[in-house]
């Protein structure tokens, strides 16, 4: 899991049975404390594996955007919850955002670059065992979390996705890896579950819609290169349309075949683009 | 039904704020180390790796 805090955004991002959206009221009232309101709010997850295990307010999006309804003040009057579909039945994404009359006025009005950013974020499932087994600790191997988190980074090519990045890595016992790249003012982030019958790994990303698209192809690659996932789901949040549509391409050049691609619009984050592919040998 | 394993699909949330004091550049990042361990003890995680930069600060959390 992971979180980052810039001076006036914070992402946070949890697996497992987190609840995250209680985070919500403590961060409100933080805030408030340092004259900091909030104008903004968006929400995003995939499909959970085992949605049974989750706690409330996770029990059902339904129940996460009526518990993100109470928590958010009534300036954030822009609201959309849907659940973007796919294909196959078992992979759908989640997104609810919210956002103030002001960001709004923002949003519609000025030109780049306020609009230049976006979001990929990268569900991965049914990972490869041989690079699952990569994120495992040996038994009793003494090392801290730190230093089993760098061997991982550089036995797994990680450390390639973005060399320029400073890398903090943590290594689970008896297995499991996170890590968080930071770049400049750009954050990428990059979480395991390595187990064999529930595997997965996710990585995120943030850049900018000028950023040469050979790169951003590149970034993709390297990270499907690690994993080799069976299942993929790609999310691009982004006011421009061009980013996405290099996703695909870069991606299928690696044995993967796009099987669903569905778009949304939501208040002050642009369109959401949602992509699903598993790969060809399926 | 199958039995349960670590479940990987995260959650996520993004929250953006303005500001009263256009001078005022650290913002959030002022938030002190037992505030936020206070926003994580709600969502049930810890943080085990911290780093930063000019720009921002990242912490690596347990789960």
């Amino acid at each position: 899991s992971s979180l980052f805090v810039y001076p006036t955004k914070i992402i946070i991002k949890t697996c497992g049975t987190t609840q995250l959206l209680k985070s919500i009221r403590p961060l409100i009232n933080h805030a408030r404390h340092l004259g900091l309101t909030l104008c903004s709010c968006r929400y995003t997850r995939g499909n959970f594996i085992f949605p049974k295990s989750q706690p409330f307010p996770h029990t059902s999006f339904k129940d996460e955007v009526i518990y993100l309804e109470d928590c958010l003040p009534s300036n954030l009057c822009y609201r959309k919850a849907s659940v973007m579909p796919s294909k196959s039945g078992s992979h759908s994404w989640h997104v609810f955002t919210a956002a103030d009359n002001g960001l709004m006025m923002i949003h519609h009005h000025l030109p780049p670059p306020h609009q230049e950013l976006f979001t990929f974020e990268i569900c991965m499932t049914e990972l490869d065992r041989v690079s699952a087994a990569k994120f495992y600790r040996r038994a009793g191997d003494g090392k801290s979390g730190d230093l089993a988190g760098k061997e991982m980074t550089e036995l797994t090519g990680i450390g390639n996705i973005n060399p320029s990045a400073l890398i903090c890595d943590f290594g689970f016992d008896p297995c499991g890896y996170s890590m968080n790249g930071i770049d400049g003012d750009r954050y990428s982030t990059i979480h395991v579950t390595p187990e064999d019958g529930y595997s997965y790994a996710s990585f995120e990303c943030v850049g900018s819609v000028y950023d040469d698209h050979e790169d951003v192809v590149q970034v993709l690659k390297k990270v499907v290169q690690v994993f080799r996932p069976a299942t993929m789901s790609i999310s691009t949040t982004c006011s421009s349309h061009e980013v996405w549509t290099c996703v695909a391409g870069a991606v299928e050049s690696l044995g993967l075949k796009c099987r669903s691609c569905t778009v949304d619009e939501f208040p002050a984050a642009g369109n959401v683009v949602f992509q699903t592919f598993t790969a060809r040998r399926k | 039904m199958a039995v349960s394993g670590f479940e990987g699909f995260e959650k996520r949330l993004e929250l953006h704020f303005f500001g009263d004091d256009p001078e005022e550049v650290m913002g959030l990042r002022l938030l002190n180390f037992d505030s936020l361990q206070q926003v994580l003890h709600a969502v049930q995680c810890t943080v085990v790796s911290a780093v930063g930069n000019h720009y921002f600060d990242s912490y690596v959390l347990s789960e």
